[in-house]
């Protein structure tokens, strides 16, 4: 399972949260303009968070935030 | 299997309830207007609730709650 | 497998049974209106009752109960 | 696999019937209108009877009981 | 894999036979008019016989006897 | 694996063949006109023979044999 | 994996080939006029050979042999 | 995995290839014209080569090639 | 996971590179115009190359290359 | 699971994020306008990152970055 | 999992690259113009790179880069 990023704008975030009890950021990649993340869901990462202008492509779909 | 949650408001918080015998809240996720999650179910979260205007994206279809 | 569940109404209530040879109620979530609950068939619930106004979301489809 | 059964009128029961050699009712459980029940198959549960004015839905299509 | 079974008349009997060598009846459900039952094939059930008016879902589609 | 006959006519036949080295008939059973059987694919059954009028369904369609 | 022939005239037959480093003819099964076999790959058998005027429903498509 | 062989003239033959670091031919299948033919990929065969005017069905679609 | 390949014209051969480390043609086939040839990836093949005029029907679609 | 990328314009990156605790760049891929590449998610990469004018294909779609 | 590259020029190559820690060319296929190559991603190829003219067809569409 991956889901795909696009950053719309600069400085597009995506933060990997943590598997387990616990729930921390461990990584975030920041995204400039037109950039593209391709990231899995992985022993580490149970839940991914987007922050700024993106599209996302996932498996229920597209979704996008520049509309709001 | 993940969900995908796009936050249509401030203050959209993701709760994720424990797996097993009991049934508690173990962690809290806030979502500011435009931010996007994708949440696995895991070992720990067999449950996952949304409170706040949001529109959430499942293998079973989107639905959204700000026609309410 | 997950089912996903949207509150029409205040007071709806999302019922877990025990799965094995009994089957008892183990844990009853109250939803305001608007809240969404995607939960699984998990080890400790092998059935789910909902009460009050709701739209359930099914691998088989939809179904609403405010039409009655 | 499960199966969802939606309440059209007081006093449905959904009924499961024991798995192995014999076959037995081991749970009934009682719906009034517009309740909800999402069951599944089990180790105790291998076959399933609804009696009342139901809406079933299955991976094999709806079926309601209303129209007879 | 299961079956749904909707009586369309009163008496409609199911019928299970037995998995093995030897195929018997092991188990005969009665259902009155309106009554909908859903079988799995199992460790003792590897046949399924209906008789009486009733419509049969199944994945390769429903059947009826009533147009005979 | 499963393939459900429904019998146009009295005296439809459904015969099991023995898996393994040899092939024998191993059971033959009886359906009157409207009766509909539903059987599997098993450890004892690798073939079955249809004999009498009959619609039969099957992951690969359906065919009917009262047009000949 | 199983195929579903169905005998468009008499003696019509299924022929099972052995599986295995030789090819041999193991069985030969005769269809009368709309006799409906099914008949599955097994252990003993990974190729089916078919003589005479049938229809034959596999996972690929059907094809019949009375246009010729 | 199967393909299905139809003979659309006399002297078709299937030809089974080895499995294997050698590539020859284990054994050759002659068809007569209508002749159908369902033949897997096998322990021992992992390349089937079809002489004569025939047509194959596959998973990729069907091919005559009677049109050369 | 098998192609498909239909020569168009006299001459076509089919190469099967070897799997591992190394990569070395370990087998070629050749075909007459309208011969046919299914074949699998294997242990000993990880690749395959077609030369000549040919349609080649794969799980991504058909291709051919008598347009060039 | 792989995506692929066609390269739109000359000095397009595809970089490797590494799997595990932390999320580095373990290989960056210079593709010139025109080259076309494939790449799996393996044990050494759970994310790829695409920097430059790219189309890129992936199992929920396809995305361009020419069009900001 | 495998990609078809056609050659719609000569002198097309398909390289491809290790799979673990590091990323290299471990080997460089040259097709003439027409010539199809299918080639699997493996235990030594984790990435697939393709220079020159050509057409791939892979499990999320076909691209061609004679556009550009
Ligand atoms: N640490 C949590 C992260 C998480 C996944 N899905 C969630 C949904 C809601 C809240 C937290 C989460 C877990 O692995 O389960
Ligand atoms: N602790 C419960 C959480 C849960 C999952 N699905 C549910 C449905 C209804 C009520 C509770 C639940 C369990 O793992 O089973
Ligand atoms: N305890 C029961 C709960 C149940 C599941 N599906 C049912 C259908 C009908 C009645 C009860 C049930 C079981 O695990 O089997
Ligand atoms: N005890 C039976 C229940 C059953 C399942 N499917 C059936 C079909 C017909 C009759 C009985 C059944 C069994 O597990 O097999
Ligand atoms: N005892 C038989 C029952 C059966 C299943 N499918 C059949 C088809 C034809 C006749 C009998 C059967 C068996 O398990 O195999
Ligand atoms: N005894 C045979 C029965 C059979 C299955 N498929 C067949 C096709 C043709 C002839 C016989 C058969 C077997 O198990 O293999
Ligand atoms: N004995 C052969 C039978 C066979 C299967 N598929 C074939 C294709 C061609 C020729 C023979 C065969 C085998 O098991 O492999
Ligand atoms: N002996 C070869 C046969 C083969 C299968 N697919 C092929 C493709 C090309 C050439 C030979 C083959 C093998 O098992 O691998
Ligand atoms: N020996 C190589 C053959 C190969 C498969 N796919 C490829 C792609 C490109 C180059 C070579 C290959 C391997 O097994 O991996
Ligand atoms: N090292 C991380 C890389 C990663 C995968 N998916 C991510 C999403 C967000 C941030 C980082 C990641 C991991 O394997 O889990
Ligand atoms: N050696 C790398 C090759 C690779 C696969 N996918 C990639 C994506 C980007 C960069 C390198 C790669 C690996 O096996 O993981």
């Amino acid at each position: 399972d991956y889901i795909v990023v696009k950053a719309l704008d600069n400085g597009v975030t995506i933060i990997g949260l943590t598997r387990g009890k616990d729930t921390k950021f461990h990584h975030s990649e920041k995204l400039d303009k037109g950039e593209i993340m391709v990231a899995q869901f992985t022993e580490h990462t149970s839940a991914i968070k987007i922050r700024g202008k993106a599209e996302v492509l996932t498996k229920h779909g597209a979704v996008r935030n520049d509309d709001l």
